[in-house]
């Protein structure tokens, strides 16, 4: 038989609050709710017994047409091919403060380094207490040679400099880690547009934190509409989270997951395989 | 007339002394809906509109007010007396006095630390920081810089490896320099870091701090319950900070973490420099949190 209206309202608030209590946005979740009200219109239900069984891959499929994957492969063999012309391929790190991105933008390096292609980072955070100290040292620890002026310099200039120093030095390759900022400060959102316009990256990667909450909607909108986000990575994924917020990035910005990052050392990084968070999410 | 007929009726509905039960539900909804989007914990937001549900029910509605509002009204009392009623004070009750900043990874702690550091000495006593996080490269340096020309001693190893050793020498090197306050900033740690969570209750049984601030992301969402009872566990939570509150979230991850651990929030941490620290007042708090 088919589910009353009561029943529907019933169904899509409990995955609502399934949804929520895994991590997910309220937007989000109110988001994949309405979509999945129409396919419950028309659903056929046991007329006793366990609707589960029915409901599930409605629930399943939700989720899978909004988390995107990101094919590891094929972004590596992009970057590598890119690093055959004479201008050096550029990956701008940007996000929230404390998501991860310095941390993030030396794994990719040696992620990328593991795969034979060499990389030169730009420490563009010329703002933050000994940013620039932190992140030679990461990179020391892999290899990887850093670009750096003063604190208080022009977070453009220094990634200018690190794309000249790379062309010069055929290194194919420039990560390029910026200060965090929050998603409300317009004069900061608008410092990052301007480096995105000097450099013009190839890529423009958002780093967060997936212990987020509702404010990764915010955070992912605001971020892409300043610099358009090419991919996304999330960190911390190994504080035990059900990574709801995967959804409530996928959702609001509609673009892929390129890594996760699942701790502090710098191989705890891996690709994002949607399969597993839905079942996560959904149990 | 038909206006006046449906005007008539609404103002029956809204100055109704018995309950609606349809007018509640919308009301508890649309409650819900702005505590979730604050990121309070979807059981707490469950279980507190059934608490609220129940007291409506058996009032009567006083005159002059609309039924929403009268609920409003009833769940604004309730959050602002779960947090404590009014402001609360981080009272310096002896000399020195240690003071522990313990969190997630990126919370906010190293420059929550300053900006305290600085508050106390603003306020006219001696303040010293222990740098006891050994793993974060430049986490020294940070704190170093942070504090720079502000008169604050700040105490660390460069390549020191163990943290308690660390804590003792530089506790013993703040009483040496007569420091009334001594803030001591941890490295960052999650419930699953099984490692260092045992070198937190390590760190606390060898500090005996004074108090310990739990240092606690204004962004976090649906987890900061659990993570706050992992650290309440390994060191006794005396009050927590919420920082990044300069950011569209609204906290409301905070009071899953007042519920688990009991402590009072005391400070909010409004941006990156020094001066960005407020005192926490429940009651704005609240009404952010209300949307
Ligand atoms: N457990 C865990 N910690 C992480 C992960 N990624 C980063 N961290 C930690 O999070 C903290 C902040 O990392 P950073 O790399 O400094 O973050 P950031 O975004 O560059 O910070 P700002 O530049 O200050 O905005 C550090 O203690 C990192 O070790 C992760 O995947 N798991
Ligand atoms: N917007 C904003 N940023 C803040 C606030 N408090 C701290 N930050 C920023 O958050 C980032 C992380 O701050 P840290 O003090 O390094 O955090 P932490 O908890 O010590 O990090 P770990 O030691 O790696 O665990 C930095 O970019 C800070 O400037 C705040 O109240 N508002
Ligand atoms: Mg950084
Ligand atoms: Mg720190």
């Amino acid at each position: 038989r088919q589910l009353s209206d009561e029943e529907i309202d019933e169904v899509i608030e409990e995955f609502k609050w399934q949804l929520v209590s895994n991590d997910v946005a309220l937007l989000a979740a109110e988001g994949l709710a309405s979509e999945i009200k129409e396919k419950l219109s028309m659903v056929k239900v046991p007329l006793f017994g366990n609707r589960g069984e029915v409901l599930k891959p409605i629930f399943r499929e939700a989720l899978s047409s909004v988390l995107l994957e990101t094919d590891e492969e094929q972004f590596i063999s992009k970057v590598r091919a890119a690093g055959h012309d004479t201008e050096p391929f550029k990956l701008l790190f940007v996000g929230p403060n404390g998501g991860g991105k310095t941390t993030t933008v030396v794994k990719v390096a040696k992620r990328l380094k593991r795969e034979g292609i060499p990389s030169l980072i730009a420490c563009s955070d010329t703002f933050r207490a000994a940013a620039i100290e932190q992140l030679k040292r990461l990179a020391e620890t892999i290899g990887v040679r850093t670009v750096s002026q003063k604190y208080g310099s022009d977070p453009a200039a220094v990634a200018i400099d690190a794309v000249n120093s790379a062309r010069s030095n055929r290194i194919p390759l420039v990560l390029i880690d910026t200060a965090g900022r929050t998603e409300v400060d317009t004069n900061l959102l608008e410092e990052m547009r301007k480096i995105k316009r000097v450099v013009s990256p190839d890529t423009v990667i958002f780093v967060g934190d997936v212990l987020t909450g509702n404010a990764m909607v915010e955070q992912a909108t605001k971020f892409n509409e300043y610099v358009g986000v090419d991919y996304a990575i999330l960190t911390k994924l190994d504080a035990d989270v059900r990574g709801g917020a995967t959804v409530s990035l996928c959702f609001a910005v509609k673009r892929p997951i390129l890594f996760l990052g699942v701790g502090q050392g710098l191989d705890d990084i891996v690709s994002f395989k949607k399969s597993e968070f839905i079942h996560r999410l959904l149990s | 007339n038909l206006a006046q007929g449906i005007r008539s009726a609404i103002a029956r509905l809204i100055s109704s002394p018995v309950p609606d039960r349809q007018t509640i539900e919308e009301v508890i909804r649309g409650i819900q809906r702005a505590l979730l989007l604050a990121d309070v914990r979807a059981d707490l937001v469950k279980s507190f509109s059934d608490n609220i549900r129940e007291r409506t029910f058996n009032v009567e509605l006083p005159r002059g007010i609309s039924r929403r509002d009268h609920i409003l009204k009833i769940v604004y009392d309730e959050l602002v007396r779960l947090l404590g009623g009014e402001r609360k004070e981080l009272r310096v009750s002896r000399t020195p006095f240690v003071i522990m900043m313990v969190g997630i990874q990126g919370t906010g702690k190293t420059t929550s630390t300053a900006k305290l550091a600085n508050y106390f000495a603003k306020s006219g006593y001696r303040v010293g920081v222990v740098v006891v996080d050994v793993y974060r490269p430049a986490a020294l340096h940070q704190a170093r810089q942070l504090l720079e020309g502000r008169g604050i001693f700040v105490y660390g190893e460069e390549d020191g490896q163990d943290p308690v050793q660390i804590a003792k020498r530089g506790l013993k090197y703040m009483s040496e320099q007569k420091v009334d306050v001594v803030i001591v900033d941890t490295a960052g740690r999650h419930k699953e870091q099984q490692g260092l969570m045992l070198e937190m209750n390590e760190l606390y049984e060898a500090i005996r701090p004074d108090s310990v601030g739990l240092i606690v992301d204004a962004t976090i969402g649906q987890q900061a319950g659990q993570q706050a009872e992992a650290f309440h566990r390994v060191s006794p939570v005396g009050w927590i900070m919420l920082t990044k509150m300069d950011t569209s979230a609204r906290g409301g991850g905070a009071l899953a973490a007042v519920n688990v651990t009991g402590a009072p929030i005391l400070f909010i941490g409004t941006g990156e420099k020094i001066e960005d620290l407020e005192r926490f007042d429940p009651k704005s708090y609240v009404s952010r949190l209300l949307g």
